[in-house]
Order: structure tokens, then C-alpha cells, then sequence
């Protein structure tokens, strides 16, 4: 496993930032974000994919009441594929006429997804040669984050209490320089300088958020719950793996 | 419980400015008198809340004033987070076989 791993650094491989509005479907966004990176670096293809086509054609029928990134693999496999952002795009509310897919052209398709082991090293590894996987996590103290690397315990952050799907883009080992705290109410303190190795996060609440729609969690200690359910869709025959490496 | 403080005197100024630049800058509104000092009341809350959470992490995280921060911690809960995950992920393959012994 290298030490570091960003798979932002890579051209056109982490597509923007989504904004999932009132919408409650992070788990759709997860997943078209985790088959858009695999698409990219596989076939080396720049595809924008439908998430609306998730909300409308989900098995679940849940769209934009929440649901889980295995039910969003599902009905990929389910209709063959997924049609372009451009020509089925984000409402962020269910169609009223259903699932579309027939219409459009498929842009990407998946061969299977799989779910990795519980183990930070082993997901890290996973991440770093074939790609980023979505992970669930609780979302408890998104509310509040401004930047920094997160390092929750169970009393601050339960692990089992998984309620929100994000996408898995690389790993780093920070020394981190904290200066006096931002904001005008708050009281000024410093943070202790300090290394901290942690995960880089893509969420779906808009480039505003965060760390310009990232957020970091530390990585060692099953923060919120990060190895819960890491879960990955496969985008090629289980062939011998062309070598590939995530940027440093 | 109520997050309306029993200290009704005069709000620390800064509070109130901050308050009103987050109105402006996330572009709230609220309908009425009481919904805005409802909202004040939750967005004091978080602010305090984020100090608690910025002296207790560990790591060098960073909490203050977010988009959601005139939301409580059910309501941000229920408008972005999906329903909590299954304690185990449902079964995807459907059982093979009969349940009758000897059946192929």
C-alpha cells in the first residue's frame, strides 16, 4: 500500500462536486461518482452519468427518500447500463413518469460489484490500484466540519450508526499547521501541530461545503464507521488487472 | 428540549451580525418573528456545539458555521441522511434449491 494515494491528481478521472439538494439520495451519487472513476480510468473515457436514472428506475422505488449504493448497483445491472447526465439529468425529485432508461443510450455499464473486507489497510490498497470505492459512514459531525482531518471515537461518532454513502478518492499522511481557529463567535484556539494519517472524501452537498465539497477523516481507527460497508462496482472481465496506480 | 434560552436579555452583538451574514450569504429567510429567533436560537446552539466538537476531536479538524448550521441535529439528520443502513446488507441471491430433502 503506498503511503499516499489522490486520485484527484489524476486528469479527468474524480468528476466535480454534486449537489444533492433536498434530495436524499447520496447513495445514488456515490455510486454513479464510484462508476464514473472506474469507467475513466478503465477505458480511459470521460463519462458523465445519470443519477436520475437511479432515482427513477431504483427497485426500491425509495428515489428521493434515501437507500443504499447496492440498490443503485442493482439497477444498474438492471438496465444494462447508465444513460449520460446530458441526456437524463439530475432533478433532484422522481420523475412522474417513471424509469427512462429505455429511451437513451447507455454510456457506462457494470460488470458486478463487490464489497471489500472491513480493514482499513486492505481498503486503502483496493483504493490505491484499482480505484475509489463508496464507503457509509455517520454523518453526525458533517453538520459543523469547516476543514481538517476528523478523528472521531466511538462515543463522538457511533460506527454503527451508518447513515450516509460518499465517495473514497485517496489517503495522505498530513502535517498539519494549525493556525488561530476562523470565525468571529468562536473562541480563538490553536490546534496542536501534529501528523495525522486520513481518508479524502467526496460528498454530495455542493463545492461550498468543506474542503470545496471534500472532507477528510482519520484513517486507523474506524472513524464514524468508514469501514462499514466499502462497497465498489466492477467495470471489466476479471482479466488479468492492467497495472495502474493511483497519483501520490 | 427547548433550545429557547431563558436568558432573555440583550444577544452578544457579534451573534446576531454573524447570524444575519449567514442569512445573507446562504440566502435564508424565515417567515416570521418567531421562526427567525427559533433559528437564532439553533444557529447559537451549533455554533457552541462546534467549539465542543473542535476542542473534543482528536484529529485537526476545524468546526464552526456550515450551510446547515439553522438546522437541528434531527432536522439535518432526516433532510441528508438516507434511512440508518441495515445491520447487514440484504440478501442478494435468492435461495437455490427446494426446501424439500432429496429434491434436486
Amino acid at each position: 500500500v503506498p503511503s499516499t494515494c489522490d486520485w484527484r491528481k489524476a486528469t479527468n478521472i474524480i468528476s466535480s462536486i454534486k449537489n444533492q439538494k433536498t434530495c436524499k439520495c447520496c447513495w445514488a451519487i456515490a455510486a454513479a461518482d464510484n462508476i464514473e472513476a472506474l469507467w475513466r480510468i478503465r477505458y480511459h473515457e470521460f463519462v458523465e452519468v445519470s443519477v436520475q436514472e437511479l432515482l427513477d428506475c431504483d427497485r426500491c422505488g425509495n428515489a428521493c427518500n434515501g437507500g443504499f449504493v447496492w440498490d443503485a448497483y442493482v439497477t444498474v445491472l438492471n438496465n444494462s447500463g447508465l444513460a449520460s447526465k446530458q441526456d437524463y439529468p439530475f432533478k433532484g425529485y422522481p420523475n412522474p413518469h417513471g424509469c427512462l432508461a429505455k429511451r437513451y443510450t447507455k454510456v457506462a455499464w457494470i460488470q458486478d460489484f463487490t464489497m471489500l473486507a472491513s480493514d482499513e489497510q486492505v481498503i486503502a490498497g483496493y483504493l490505491a490500484t484499482h480505484g475509489p470505492i463508496t464507503v457509509t459512514i455517520n454523518m453526525k459531525l458533517l453538520q459543523g466540519y469547516q476543514k481538517g482531518v476528523i478523528k472521531a471515537t466511538p462515543t463522538t461518532c457511533d460506527p454503527q450508526q451508518v447513515d450516509h454513502s460518499v465517495l473514497l478518492v485517496g489517503f495522505g499522511k498530513g502535517k498539519e499547521e494549525e493556525g488561530m481557529q476562523s470565525g468571529t463567535v468562536l473562541s480563538q484556539t490553536r490546534k496542536p501541530r501534529r501528523s495525522v494519517p486520513y481518508w479524502i472524501l467526496k460528498n454530495s452537498w455542493g463545492a461550498e461545503w468543506g474542503e470545496n465539497g471534500y472532507f477528510r477523516l482519520y484513517r486507523g481507527n474506524n472513524s464514524c464507521g468508514i469501514t462499514k460497508y466499502p462497497i465498489t462496482a466492477r467495470v471489466d472481465h476479471p482479466v488479468k488487472k492492467l497495472p495502474i496506480s493511483c497519483p501520490p | 428540549d427547548s433550545l429557547l434560552t431563558k436568558d432573555t436579555g440583550p444577544r452578544p452583538l457579534e451573534l446576531t451580525e454573524v447570524f444575519k451574514l449567514f442569512q445573507i450569504k446562504y440566502n435564508r429567510s424565515y417567515a416570521n418573528p418567531a421562526e427567525y429567533a427559533h433559528r437564532l436560537n439553533i444557529f447559537a446552539h451549533n455554533l457552541a456545539q462546534a467549539q465542543r466538537l473542535q476542542e473534543e476531536d482528536l484529529g485537526t479538524a476545524e468546526f464552526g458555521e456550515t450551510p446547515f448550521s439553522d438546522l437541528t441535529e434531527e432536522e439535518f439528520g432526516q433532510l441528508y441522511g438516507h434511512q440508518k443502513a441495515p445491520e447487514r446488507i440484504p440478501n442478494m441471491v435468492k435461495k437455490v434449491g427446494s426446501e424439500k430433502w432429496g429434491q434436486p
